[in-house]
């Protein structure tokens, strides 16, 4: 009978704090370390690259979520909807989604549907004109679900590829402002079937535990159907992310690494379980 | 809640006259996973947890208390302690007296600035100038104008300036003419690794001498709040911090971590998106808040 060889405590709890230290919170990682301490058991090794191995294998295993058949336009333009807290990076992740279409050859539209928070609107704008990309906008003020509206049909009359709907930002606490992004997504939906075909949930890399609360808010509002990551140029780890996907099934779509509109990257679960146990 | 958590651990005390180290070490278990829930900074949480345990083991056990209360009640003494502890008003003496708003991106300074503005114009019935010195951000000046303009505040654009240390040069130029108290300077979000921008806001506060630096972080910031903060300190005089968004349900353990690590205290918190929703930092609010 082979000896059961466990791993080192010391270094187990090395990997727990590291986990916690990447925001993942410390029921997962906790869990996660119990996964890796059972996994080494069996494997009969208790070498420390081997641990960390298995740590990233477990991570990138949680994190590969099958991304739900990506709702097709019936041959009218694609809607994608940003919806976030406040500050997270949904306008200029918008503005690199504009622009990545764009470099790929399709015609796309932006709503400016952030008709609350100050300068918004010209915040947008500034994008478009750099990208020279046309905007739908109402004055400040106005009702989101009437620009959406308008975005719709001027998406539709234009024959585009691709309309981009910027949304303000809101705590998901705030039970009014969350019926009016469901309102918004209806109006949507009324204008364009099937639309919105993608619902990003924008979440700030540095943003702790209360990303979970984020996401299962946003997901019963508005749905969500991938989520961005913004800020991995910093040094936080976005670990919450683990919690969320567990949870609510939904990938990691793009990672945010910088304020200029290339700064956009394709989510990808390796590197990114390797930067949180390093 | 941590109170019920806490009192299961406790059911076990019987007739002991004090509270026990193994009866504490239970209980701090349990703390130690609430502080962590809240976001608190891990090294934080070590700390804290080993001066909680200082404080309470062997302290007699009260009748007016359950063994689990006075635990908590310990913990909640010992969070407003050190939340509250070095809070100080702002250093307004000079004239104009500079405050500076740093922190990461969207945490929250522009909106701050125009909420600090008013708060000191109508509170203190301060004469305040606003700066708008981001020049990175996409309409970041359009924004700070649009906020002074529908609060009633002051803002000095220095035309034709793209600099950010020449904007706040001719601003704090301008509020020495015009005789006003104050000057409130935004700068651009900038993360504590980009070390052109670190050189920025440091040329910035050489320019500016300010008074105050105001460290401006998300309430729902996590563990990085002490890496990035300890950064910023490394690069600038903080003086205190401002807390934003803290309308959510984030725990905002980043209160006790900043006032821990950076030894400075919040001194406001933002509690909406008005600018009128802004109001100085309790330490009491944000330790139950914390403990959840
Ligand atoms: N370093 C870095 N900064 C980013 C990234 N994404 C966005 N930002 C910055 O974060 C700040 C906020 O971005 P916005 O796009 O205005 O965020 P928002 O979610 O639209 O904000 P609200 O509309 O006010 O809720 C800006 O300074 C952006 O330049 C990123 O991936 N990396
Ligand atoms: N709910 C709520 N929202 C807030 C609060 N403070 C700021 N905001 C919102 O948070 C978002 C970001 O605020 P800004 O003032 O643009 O943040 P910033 O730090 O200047 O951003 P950058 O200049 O890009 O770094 C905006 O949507 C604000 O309206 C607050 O206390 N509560
Ligand atoms: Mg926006
Ligand atoms: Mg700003």
């Amino acid at each position: 009978v082979k000896a059961r060889v466990s791993a080192d405590p010391k270094a187990l709890e090395a990997l727990e704090e590291a986990l916690i230290g990447g925001d993942v919170g410390p029921a997962t990682a906790s869990e996660l370390v119990e996964a890796v301490r059972q996994e080494v058991g069996r494997k009969g090794s208790a070498d420390e690259g081997l641990v960390r191995r298995v740590l990233r294998e477990e991570i990138e295993r949680r994190l590969s979520v099958p991304a739900p058949a990506p709702a097709t336009a019936s041959g009218g333009p694609r809607v994608l909807m940003m919806v976030g807290v406040n500050g997270s990076g949904k306008t200029t992740t918008a503005a690199k989604l504009a622009a990545r279409a764009s470099v790929a050859g399709r015609s796309v539209i932006l709503a400016a549907a952030d008709t609350f928070r100050a300068a918004a609107i010209e915040q947008l704008e500034v994008w478009a004109g750099r990208l020279g990309i046309p905007v739908i906008k109402h004055r400040p003020g106005a009702d989101p679900a009437a620009v959406v509206h308008d975005a719709c049909t001027a998406a539709k009359a234009r024959s585009a590829d691709l309309l981009i709907i910027d949304t303000a930002g809101r705590l998901q606490t705030k039970h009014n402002l969350m019926e009016e992004l469901s309102k918004i997504r209806r109006i949507a939906g009324r204008e364009i079937p099937g639309a919105p075909h993608e619902v990003l949930l924008v979440l700030d890399a540095v943003s702790g535990l209360n990303g979970l609360s984020q996401a299962r808010e946003f997901t019963k509002s508005s749905g969500v159907t991938g989520l961005v990551l913004t800020k991995m140029d910093g040094t936080a780890k976005g670990g919450v992310i683990l919690a969320i996907v567990r949870e609510l099934k939904v990938p990691v779509k793009y990672v945010g690494v910088g304020e200029t509109a290339e700064d956009l990257l394709d989510f990808d679960a390796g590197a990114f379980a390797e930067a949180i146990v390093n | 809640s941590l109170s019920d958590r806490l009192q299961r651990v406790f059911k076990e005390l019987r007739g002991e006259g004090h509270l026990t180290e193994f009866h504490v070490d239970e209980a701090l278990k349990e703390i130690r996973v609430a502080l962590l829930e809240a976001d608190v900074h891990l090294q934080v949480v070590k700390d804290f947890i080993a001066a909680v345990r200082e404080r309470a083991v062997g302290q007699e056990v009260l009748t007016s208390f359950s063994p689990a209360q006075q635990v908590v009640k310990i913990v909640q003494d010992e969070l407003t302690r050190v939340l509250g502890g070095k809070a100080e008003p702002l250093a307004l003496k000079k004239r104009p007296a500079v405050i500076l708003l740093v922190g990461l991106q969207g945490s929250g300074k522009t909106t701050s600035a125009a909420k600090l503005a008013l708060h000191l114009k109508t509170v203190l019935k301060k004469q305040v100038l606003l700066v708008p010195a981001d020049v990175h951000r996409p309409a970041a000046t359009e924004q700070l104008l649009t906020l002074a303009k529908e609060n009633g505040l002051m803002a000095f654009n220095p035309k034709g300036e793209t600099d950010a240390v020449a904007r706040v040069k001719a601003a704090v130029k301008e509020a020495k003419l015009f005789g006003y108290d104050v000057t409130i300077v935004d700068t651009a979000g900038r993360l504590h690794v980009d070390l052109a921008l670190m050189d920025e806001v440091a040329r910035i506060a050489e320019a500016a001498s300010p008074d105050e630096v105001l460290f401006v972080a998300d309430a729902m910031t996590g563990q990085d709040v002490v890496t990035s903060a300890s950064a910023f300190q490394a690069r600038l005089p903080l003086t205190g911090v401002i807390l934003t968004k803290t309308d959510g349900d984030a725990r905002g353990g980043a209160a006790l971590s900043l006032s821990t690590v950076v030894g400075r205290p919040v001194k406001f918190v933002g509690i909406g998106e008005k600018v009128k929703e802004f109001e100085p930092f309790h330490p009491d609010r944000a330790a139950s808040r914390i403990l959840g």
